[in-house]
């Protein structure tokens, strides 16, 4: 999966 | 964004503005470690520097602007504005027992090896075990004001609804960021026993303090 390719939670 | 989400960005706001006004009105922070508060500050600045490089949305760069801010205002309260009343006497704890195996760790164990993807690591890893320094301080001197007894419940209670988050976001979107779920787990575990207290004792109007 695309394991947190961008961080969008706080 | 699900409601899990939302209800513990909320939750976490809520905490850091009890504490910013308990301790603006009460003129004080007694009871308060100002250590956690400062590897908070730290967890908000290494994690936040997507600012600088990514957008996400309003609500995120708002949210992060926030929490960013207030963190910085509460250290200045206890380590400037109300000083005299920082319990440092109490808050003994050794933060380097923490910030050196939790950095190390970032280095070993992370999504990316590169400056800001270890940072971020690095800030998910510490906000796990930030909270330390206050819970010894409470155990060392064996109650906490209710008001601060809020804070904790609030803080806690926001890692917890991140975990649900998680869960709805592996089933309906395939997302899953093991470090964080880790790191999360591990966060809302510290709180364990303190929410049975705030459940059995500052729910019930009682102060919460520890037998000695």
């Amino acid at each position: 999966a695309d394991e947190a390719a961008a961080h969008d939670e706080l | 964004m699900n409601i899990f989400r939302l209800a513990g960005d909320l939750s976490h706001l809520a905490a850091i503005i009890i504490l910013l006004l308990k301790i603006w009105k009460t003129r004080s922070c007694a009871g308060i470690s100002g250590k956690s508060q400062i590897l908070f500050a730290l967890v908000f600045t290494t994690r936040y520097l997507d600012l600088l490089t990514s957008f996400i949305s309003l609500y995120n760069t708002f949210m992060k602007v926030v929490y960013i801010g207030c963190a910085y205002a509460t250290v200045y309260l206890i380590y400037m504005k109300f000083k005299a009343t920082y319990d440092g006497n109490h808050d003994t704890f050794r933060v380097e027992f923490l910030v050196v195996p939790v950095g190390g760790l970032a280095f070993l164990v992370n999504h990316d090896f590169s400056p800001l993807e270890i940072l971020w690591t690095f800030s998910i890893y510490l906000e796990s075990v930030a909270i330390l320094p206050q819970l010894f301080l409470i155990s060392k001197t064996g109650e906490a004001e209710t008001i601060t007894t809020h804070y904790l419940f609030c803080l806690g209670v926001y890692r917890a609804l991140y975990l649900f988050n998680w869960i709805w976001r592996f089933y309906f979107e395939g997302f899953f960021d093991m470090i964080a779920i880790v790191a999360g787990v591990v966060q809302t575990i510290l709180y364990c026993d303190f929410f049975y207290l705030y459940v059995t004792k500052v729910l019930k109007g009682k102060k919460l303090s520890l037998p000695a």
